[in-house]
């Protein structure tokens, strides 16, 4: 799991690996490479956090991989939360909205 | 307050996990479930109301891009009452013909709502013995979370920066390490009974536990007691009420 969970360089192929089982999983696809390798990083970052959360947390949490894997924090809470968001949402977010169950 | 309550538990209580898909509508969710459980406890009757009307008669307007559990009662008071989820159906977007709600009959309504004081003591106790609560939360570890009891910290989870509405449907303890299948994880921390509050969100059955989550209970985790808001369903004949199945 340390290997998979490098923040930063070059993919670990077990990575590429693990993303593209979320993309199964979720039904993902991105409009180019440039989308998919930012939408990497940010799935890279996230279960990065996942793992550091899983540490601090005193209860019985677990944290890991989720439909939201592959959004910003900012994306995740401008979707799901209930703050007054600005009209537009961007691009990609909007185009890939197009999931039945509602991911990016 | 007793030392558990699981309204899940109780038959016809509390109706099937919600998806607000891509539309900012936990509110209007919340405060369907928080009245759905209601009339299911006053009237024990199994209904299930229109989230589409909430959003499209909402004071503030275009009810995906965000909304509060109030407006979502007050909502309620103006049109007396909400139609059926069957003739009113959820689209996850506004409807373009605006407010539909003189077009339907109501199958639920409500008498009032109220918030109740920011402490978890007496959160639990109304919880135990009225039924169901909206509560408000900060939603940042809910990205991430799979399973188990969340533990915030006041700095991982800021308890005054709420933007997720949910709803509140019972309480419990967990055994550290046993229950959750932490073993391996926690083996090195001892065992101690961790109490929890059961919310229910609206992301799907897939998400979490079956689309429910547990944060920690005791330390206004997430800011749990902000603001925790519940309707009013009177009962029509006084009849002793039902209480929270342990």
């Amino acid at each position: 799991r340390d290997s998979l969970l490098k923040d930063a360089g070059p993919r670990p192929l077990e990575l590429t690996e693990v993303f593209k089982l979320f993309q199964t999983k979720y039904n993902r696809s991105y409009s180019n490479e440039a989308e998919y390798a930012r939408r990497l990083d940010i799935f890279a970052h996230n279960l990065a956090q996942a793992q550091r959360l899983q540490e601090e947390d005193l209860g019985t949490a677990e944290f890991g991989e989720t439909p939201f894997s592959d959004l910003t924090e900012e994306e995740f809470v401008q979707l799901y939360g209930h703050q007054r968001a600005p009209e537009r949402i961007p691009h990609m977010v909007k185009k890939a909205r197009s999931r039945k169950w509602g991911g990016p | 307050v007793p030392p558990s309550c699981d309204w899940r538990k109780a038959k016809n209580i509390i109706s099937s996990i919600k998806n607000q898909e891509n539309c900012g509508c936990c509110w209007a969710m919340a405060a369907a479930d928080n009245i759905e459980a209601l009339w299911h406890i006053k009237h024990n009757q199994f209904v299930e109301v229109s989230v589409q009307e909430l959003l499209d008669c909402d004071r503030c307007g275009n009810g995906c891009q965000g909304g509060f559990v109030w407006d979502a009662y007050m909502t309620v008071l103006n049109n007396s009452g909400l139609a059926s989820k069957k003739d009113y159906p959820f689209q996850g977007r506004p409807s373009p013909r605006g407010c539909l709600a003189k077009k339907y009959k109501k199958v639920a309504w409500i008498q009032d709502f109220t918030m109740l004081k920011s402490n978890e003591q007496v959160i639990a106790g109304y919880l135990a013995t009225h039924g169901p609560i909206t509560v408000t939360i900060n939603m940042k570890l809910l990205q991430g979370y799979q399973k188990g009891v969340i533990k915030a910290t006041h700095t991982n989870c800021d308890p005054q920066h709420v933007d997720h509405s949910v709803l509140l449907v019972g309480f419990g303890r967990d055994k550290e390490g046993i229950q959750s299948g932490t073993v391996s994880s926690q083996a090195h921390k001892p065992r101690r009974w961790v109490p929890y509050w059961i919310l229910k969100n609206s992301w799907g059955a897939e998400w979490g536990e079956k689309g429910y989550f547990r944060l920690y209970r005791g330390n206004n985790g997430c800011g749990i007691t902000k603001y925790p808001i519940t309707a009013h369903v009177d009962h029509p004949v006084k009849k002793s009420p039902i209480s929270c199945p342990p």
